[in-house]
């Protein structure tokens, strides 16, 4: 059976947002001595089944969205983030000590649907 | 949203948000590999997070341990050309009990280095310390001696590979008591320059500082490097 295409204008879709994290908001600034924040983004916006095959989806999703399409109680597939990069932190602990380190997945670089 | 903090704290290493009385200079080294990262980051180049190019060690953390020793003021002096004594201590219990030392090295800053003003040869000698003693009341009793090294002042920075040493402390930290650090003034007869060794002494125990850089491999956030068939 034809599946019926959602009315949703292309800001609706899913795609990465720009979100930067400042560490003073979070009170982080106490003890991270650099960066002062990142931009960390973050992946919103719909994935009709009729597009998550142009939408950056896994196999998965796409399955996903067909099984929600027959049977609407299989939540659509979802926007998440398909690749994300790392930062250094360099910050201080309670024993004076100066740390640098790297954190892996801190920053979204692009979203899909899955 | 505590709860959710305290969570988020421990998957990047931290048992609670430190919270650092005030803030300790940020060593040139720890510096320039931040900011060769940034500019990595920034122009897109992927990078092997888990080798320190810098350093040529693979590791994912760098810690720059401060020293939290003490000037020691004998009563007796072992040598007349003694010209200070140092308990150094650095505590390693940051480090998890997951992680690997890749590096440790110790850096004695002997002041800023300088073509005019030449001073003596120094002689710089290193001790484990095997012993306890009461901190700050006993004086800590120089065991054996593993480096002896002659340096030019003034010098700059003087670096020790202490990765056998500080492998050894992390693995039996009630073995750690420090390092016994003594430094000798060498008289230069031949240079016919008189130099006053109290001054050397003076100025070397206001400028002296000791750090100890340590690189640490955690196995669940690097996986083993792949050799190139």
């Amino acid at each position: 059976a034809a599946i019926p295409v959602p009315k949703l204008s292309c800001k609706n879709l899913c795609h990465r947002h720009q979100l930067f994290i400042n560490f003073r908001d979070l009170g982080w600034h106490k003890w991270i001595i650099a960066p002062k924040g990142f931009m960390a983004n973050y992946c919103h916006g719909e994935c009709p089944f009729s597009l998550t095959i142009s939408l950056n989806s896994s196999n998965y999703a796409f399955m996903q969205a067909l099984m929600h399409a027959v049977d609407p109680e299989i939540p659509q597939a979802v926007c998440i983030p398909t690749k994300l990069s790392p930062i250094s932190m360099l910050y201080q602990d309670n024993n004076d000590n100066v740390i640098l380190r790297h954190y892996e997945d801190m920053v979204v670089d692009e979203c899909g649907c899955g | 949203v505590q709860f959710q903090e305290y969570v988020f704290l421990q998957f990047l290493g931290l048992d609670k948000a430190p919270s650092p009385q005030k803030f300790q200079p940020v060593p040139y080294i720890l510096k320039k590999i931040f900011q060769d990262r940034e500019a990595a980051a920034t122009t897109g180049v992927s990078r092997d997070l888990c080798y320190v190019k810098e350093l040529g060690v693979r590791g994912n953390v760098l810690r720059f341990l401060p020293d939290q020793g003490f000037f020691l003021y004998p009563k007796k002096i072992s040598q007349a050309s003694s010209c200070l004594q140092k308990l150094l201590y650095f505590n390693l219990s940051a480090i998890k009990e997951r992680e690997q030392l890749t590096l440790a090295q110790l850096g004695l800053d002997l002041g800023p280095n300088s073509y005019y003003n030449l001073g003596p040869e120094l002689e710089l000698a290193l001790f484990l310390v095997q012993e306890p003693h009461v901190w700050g009341q006993t004086t800590p009793k120089p065991g054996k001696m593993f480096v002896l090294r002659s340096v030019p002042w003034p010098q700059g920075a003087v670096h020790f590979n202490l990765l056998d040493v500080a492998k050894d402390w992390n693995d039996n930290p009630r073995k750690n008591f420090g390092l016994f650090l003594e430094i000798l003034v060498k008289e230069d007869r031949d240079s016919g320059v008189n130099f006053q060794p109290e001054d050397t002494c003076a100025r070397l125990r206001c400028s002296l500082h000791a750090s100890l850089l340590v690189v640490t491999l955690n196995p669940d956030q690097c996986h083993p490097s792949r050799k190139r068939r």
